[in-house]
């Protein structure tokens, strides 16, 4: 027998499929010496460069928009570290202890350790081992992302009702997702969202990692990268 | 919001939604 139709996805979802990001590269200097300083700057020129994407990401999500400039930007300042990490995770989900920067620049512990991000690596290989075993779909990715956008909890919104609607027709995608495609789990909305804290606790060990890198003045970073890091701290 | 001046302007310059 034919496997039964699929439901079509929700508008939303299907919109954040196509607004989601083209792969991005880490693309190492090569005139840099192999070292510390040289991952670093590698990966602080690739958050920058993603940032860029992030901005442009955020304005496809269906309703962010008419944010007014002032919570687009609250939004964004309090959740990037939360969204890069969450790709990094995503990208990461086929591979076995490794993560996933970029399609370029795949680091796993030895690698990690070398560059003193042996901490992040352990907690970011968490969150791909809770995501392995849900065996999370691209669809729910990108909804979690845009949601995890949403439910950044910034403490200067100034519609706070305008965000919360946002908040709640994203949640509602993705309920109405797992009401057609997971009826074997009627929890599994719930347990997406319930990976959000980790993602909120890995995120501001990132940030704070990221600004003692910032403090100690050794490696060199880009304008939004270093405006977004001092929103955070 | 000075000194967030990377943010604001891509906010405002970027492609627009309707560009999908």
């Amino acid at each position: 027998l034919p496997p039964p139709p699929k439901k079509p996805l929700t508008k939303i979802v299907s919109h954040l499929l196509v607004a989601e990001p083209e792969k991005i590269y880490a693309m190492p200097d090569p005139s840099l010496p192999e070292g510390d300083i040289k991952a670093l700057t590698t990966l602080c020129d690739l958050a920058d460069r993603e940032l860029v994407v992030i901005i442009g990401w955020a304005k496809h999500i269906p309703g962010f928009s008419s944010l007014s400039l002032g919570d687009q930007m609250s939004l964004l300042q309090s959740a990037w570290m939360e969204i890069l990490i969450l790709s990094v995770v995503f990208r990461s989900l086929p591979y076995e202890d490794e993560l996933v920067y970029a399609e370029d620049y795949v680091m796993d512990e030895g690698h990690s350790r070398l560059t003193g991000l042996l901490d992040l690596y352990g907690s970011i290989l968490h969150l791909v081992r809770r995501y392995k075993k849900l065996k999370v779909e691209k669809e729910e990715f990108v909804t979690l992302k845009a949601i995890a956008l949403t439910n950044s909890d910034s403490m200067h919104i100034e519609d706070v009702e305008a965000v919360q609607k946002l908040q709640d027709s994203l949640h509602e995608a993705l309920q109405e997702y797992e009401g057609g495609e997971h009826q074997e789990d009627p929890q599994r909305a719930g347990k997406l969202l319930m990976t959000l804290p980790l993602l909120r606790q890995t995120a501001a060990k990132a940030v704070q990692h990221f600004y003692s890198i910032k403090v100690q003045g050794k490696v060199p970073m880009h304008k939004l990268f270093l405006e977004m890091l001092e929103a955070k701290v | 919001k000075e000194k967030h001046k990377i943010l604001h302007r891509l906010l405002q310059n970027s492609t627009s939604p309707v560009d999908l």
